[in-house]
């Protein structure tokens, strides 16, 4: 059998190994969930209802694999050392935080331990400080134009405060200072207390 | 300018404008994509009163009108490339769902798809020119993602030569279509063919709904708007009841499955024929997330860096939010998700542009592996993104709960990926199926491909944790 290999959790490769695990691990537990079920004398398809909780796990682990493993090749393809170097940050992030977020899974298919996932914490935070100076580019990259956006707290200039007194101000409830309902129902209540 | 966002920009450690060529796939998709939104940022025909502040009816209407805009604009500018023409629907409505969605993202495809040559010369051009405007009715008020469960019927009368269409039960009313409402005078009905006694299953009809001069619902048709829902608010999403409407035998969309004049039925030569375009849509979905949890992003993280709040050490001024760890902790990652999920976008819709050519010749091979994966990556990516959106929106204090945000728009138009074009609970036991039937060949000893192989070789390897 090849060389068991060992979990780095600042290597990209071994994490796309880690996922890649889990989901076979997922996908094994709920195909012998199907088959218990059919031993105990149930039809296919009844075993595959009773089942179906371990299958959506399964297949949702094996999406979450696919998805690291594209972000990973993607990353190949960077010549930009700038970016590769802030994508690649990015690409651990959403690699480790996944990890911390289904830790259950890792841990029981044998593939973490303890002292590990408390490590994947640490070094989360740690990213998160990395990514810190970057966020704003990160988003201006994205490149949506104002008009599109549609928000006045995402405005590519920043001047929120000012447009959100405006924005609210267009209202329509706002086209008159005093509503009529006030000359309708407020002002006449009055006269009848 | 905000100071505080002149100073974030200038903290960047890389070349903003590269990123972009990068996530636009070229500088010149880059250059281009830019020149659309010009074109319609700077045309006063654009101009809109701020849905917000308008009722539904008057939202459908400016809806109509900009779309109507749309349609003369592209003639006038030539944009023929479907993802211009997607882009720039999407520009012009401002991300918006629209009237014409189905028209354009489903009838005409269709048609593309399904029709014969004879059907095409018939009904393509008239479409194409929106004197026929289709969606395409196949959800019913009971019956939604298990296809095989609706009830709406198409008998065929031999001695007419027509299809007799028919909404048996309240349950079988054509519900939630897109356009359907007030806007289409024809649809493409999903329907049970039955013909010399014997059901064939699920085949689309061509159904006029309204009179193409007056508009007004023809014979037998019982059609309007749903009512207010969740987002969609310029869409008439609508119902149908069909009762006992004929319909010429020309009218079953006939390239693959077939209906003799005697009634004599021929099966199509594979299931799998609507995969592609079930692959096509689902890739497009999940880009429309990624889309959607960009928007969210860099509102959330924008705002989050303008935005002053309490105290880390005592004594300091107010800092900004982004610098707190909690905040960080929040969206950070779901900024690592968003560019994620953009390269899965990208590469699904690569790969079904690679095997479509494929398909065309008839070879299906990959198509089983890439229906099942789309189908668990359709799920995987709007649930992520469902949740996210809302932490985005909850980020921002109450400001994310006044429409001026943009973020409560942004959820209500994202959640519905999760139900629609197939609920996300069945795509992922679809792709459960998939998994289970490889793993049994994986036992049985052979080797996998693809998003799969793993299967093959993981009881030979084992990952031992690093020691500690």
């Amino acid at each position: 059998a090849a060389r068991p290999t060992v979990v780095d959790i600042n290597d990209l490769a071994s994490l796309v190994e880690v996922y890649k695990l889990r989901a076979a691990n997922l996908v094994q537990l709920a195909a012998k969930s199907i088959q218990q079920e059919l031993q105990n004398r149930k039809s296919q398809a009844d075993a595959w209802n009773s089942s179906a909780t371990d299958l959506v796990r399964a297949s949702d682990a094996h999406c979450h694999y696919v998805v690291v493993k594209l972000f990973t090749e993607k990353l190949g393809e960077i010549n930009d050392t700038a970016i590769h170097s802030v994508l690649s940050t990015l690409a651990l992030l959403y690699a480790l935080h996944g990890i911390q977020q289904n830790s259950g899974d890792f841990l029981l298919a044998g593939l973490l331990r303890g002292p590990q996932v408390l490590q994947i914490s640490v070094r989360i935070k740690d990213l998160l400080s990395q990514l810190r100076p970057n966020a704003v580019a990160l988003v201006d990259s994205f490149d949506i134009h104002d008009n599109k956006l549609n928000s006045v707290l995402g405005r590519y200039d920043g001047n929120v405060y000012e447009n959100l007194f405006e924005w609210a101000r267009s209202s329509p409830l706002n086209a008159t200072e005093v509503h009529e309902s006030f000359h309708k129902y407020l002002k006449p209540l009055r006269a009848k207390l | 300018m905000n100071p505080d966002i002149i100073k974030e920009r200038q903290n960047a450690t890389f070349d903003v404008e590269k990123l972009i060529n990068i996530l636009d796939r070229g500088p010149e998709k880059t250059k281009r994509r830019r020149e659309i939104e010009s074109l319609i940022f700077n045309d006063p025909d654009f101009k809109e009163e701020n849905p917000n502040f308008l009722s539904r009816s008057e939202r459908y209407d400016q809806a109509v009108r900009k779309s109507v805009n749309m349609i003369l604009k592209l003639r006038e500018y030539g944009i023929t490339d479907p993802e211009e023409i997607y882009y720039y629907k999407r520009c012009m409505h401002r991300n918006r769902p629209e009237p014409l969605d189905l028209h354009l993202g489903m009838f005409l495809p269709t048609l593309l798809n399904q029709a014969t040559s004879e059907q095409m010369d018939h009904f393509f051009m008239p479409a194409w020119n929106l004197e026929i405007i289709g969606t395409y009715a196949q959800t019913e008020m009971g019956h939604g993602t298990h296809l095989r469960g609706l009830e709406t019927t198409a008998t065929y009368d031999p001695a007419t030569q027509e299809f007799v269409i028919n909404s048996p039960t309240v349950s079988s009313i054509k519900w939630w279509p897109g356009g359907l409402g007030k806007t289409s005078n024809h649809a493409i009905v999903l329907a049970q063919l039955h013909t010399q006694g014997n059901c064939h299953g699920l085949h689309a009809f061509i159904v006029p709904i309204r009179n193409m001069d007056t508009h007004i619902p023809l014979p037998g048709i019982v059609v309007g708007d749903i009512g207010p829902k969740f987002g969609f608010s310029e869409v008439d999403n609508g119902f149908l009841k069909l009762d006992n409407v004929r319909i010429p035998r020309d009218n079953m969309l006939m390239k693959y499955a077939k209906v003799d004049p005697d009634g004599t039925y021929m099966k199509p030569p594979s299931a799998k024929l609507t995969y592609g375009t079930m692959v096509f849509i689902r890739s497009l979905i999940v880009g429309e997330a990624a889309q959607a949890l960009a928007k969210s992003c860099t509102i959330a993280i924008r705002y989050s860096a303008v935005r002053h709040q309490s105290e880390i050490r005592p004594g300091e001024p107010e800092p900004q939010i982004i610098d707190y760890q909690t905040q960080q902790y929040k969206l950070f990652p779901l900024l690592a998700m968003t560019y994620a999920f953009t390269f899965v976008g990208q590469y699904m819709k690569e790969t079904y542009h690679r095997i479509s050519g494929d398909i065309s010749q008839g070879d299906f091979s990959e198509l089983p592996e890439l229906h099942a994966l789309s189908a668990g990556l359709k799920a995987f990516t709007t649930w992520a993104a469902n949740g996210a959106v809302e932490v985005c929106r909850m980020s921002c204090g109450g400001h994310g709960y006044s429409c001026s945000s943009a973020l409560p728009d942004i959820y209500v138009e994202l959640t519905p990926m999760c139900t629609y074009e197939g609920e996300n609970t069945v795509m992922m036991l679809q792709t459960a199926r998939y998994l289970v039937k490889s793993y049994q060949q994986a036992k049985a000893g052979q080797q996998l491909s693809g998003s799969v192989s793993y299967l093959s070789d993981a009881e030979q390897r084992r990952v031992q944790p690093q020691p500690v």
